[in-house]
């Protein structure tokens, strides 16, 4: 089963 | 002093609906433009922006930035106090500790006065990059949800395949297989009922079902829904609010296989 991916790094902390 | 009056009050108790299931607790950041918030769940696998412009209140003031900090179960419990034909208004003075929520009633003969506590909320400020993406799909939103809870009874997943051909969802499980295609419609009386496809490059990605049912819960918001996608970065699936803005849910794929 694939493995659930998240999103940190994808937003940027302003 | 902030003031935001909405005469269709049944939109603000739509968003609730939209985003009470995926975040306990949320900023509300309200300046002269509007109100925005942005919020990850707490496991960081989606995140919710929703963006409500000034021109969408009927009044709309806003002196000083402010952020106010809810707790969205509370928030929740009093807009289902409101009636779907209330006119709602939050109101908040410049450094409180509450929020009010006024409801009136079309005919102004009941009008309801709840107060909040508000929270110290610590929460980053994120910045979404702009980001070009290889497929944009719109659709209807019935049907966008009709399909994530078919195919939830097949797996934990559905893999959302995009073509030139159209879109292809499909899911996997004990039971067996599910897929649907939609191919892009061609002449539509109503625009709210075509599928349109716009692809650059096709893109298969998978996405958790959980999510995108919770997701879904928007659908009484917006007749379509737009989903952009591209390799390796979140899936994008967005309604718009009437006139008044948009929710957008930001979705990490499931990754190997």
């Amino acid at each position: 089963t694939p493995t659930q991916g998240r999103l940190d790094g994808f937003f940027k902390v302003m | 002093m902030f003031e935001a009056r909405l005469v269709q009050g049944s939109l603000l108790k739509k968003v609730m609906e939209a985003i009470k299931d995926l975040l306990n607790e949320a900023s509300f950041d309200c300046a002269h433009s509007g109100i925005l918030l942005q919020a990850m769940d707490n496991s960081h696998v989606s995140l919710v922006s929703l963006n409500l412009r000034k021109e969408g209140f009927d009044k709309y003031r806003c002196d000083r930035n402010i952020v106010m900090g809810m707790n969205l179960t509370s928030m929740s419990k009093i807009l289902k106090c409101a009636s779907n034909d209330d006119i709602i208004t939050m109101k908040a003075q410049d450094s409180a500790d509450t929020v009010t929520f006024v409801f009136e009633s079309p005919n102004q003969e009941k009008v309801s006065e709840y107060e909040m506590k508000l929270m110290n909320l610590d929460q980053d400020q994120l910045g979404i990059p702009e980001t070009e993406y290889c497929c944009i799909i719109k659709l209807p939103s019935g049907e966008f949800a009709r399909i994530c809870r078919d195919l939830s009874q097949f797996g934990e997943s559905i893999v959302i395949s995009c073509t030139k051909e159209g879109v292809k969802f499909s899911a996997a499980g004990d039971i067996g297989t599910a897929n649907i295609k939609l191919a892009q419609t061609g002449t539509v009386d109503k625009e709210e009922d075509a599928v349109i496809v716009d692809m650059q490059e096709p893109v298969t990605l998978t996405f958790s079902c959980k999510y995108l049912n919770m997701f879904t819960k928007a659908t009484p918001l917006s007749p379509q829904v737009c989903l952009s996608m591209s390799p390796d970065v979140p899936l994008v699936v967005e309604y718009k609010i009437g006139e008044i803005g948009h929710i957008r849910y930001y979705l990490a794929p499931r990754i190997g296989d």
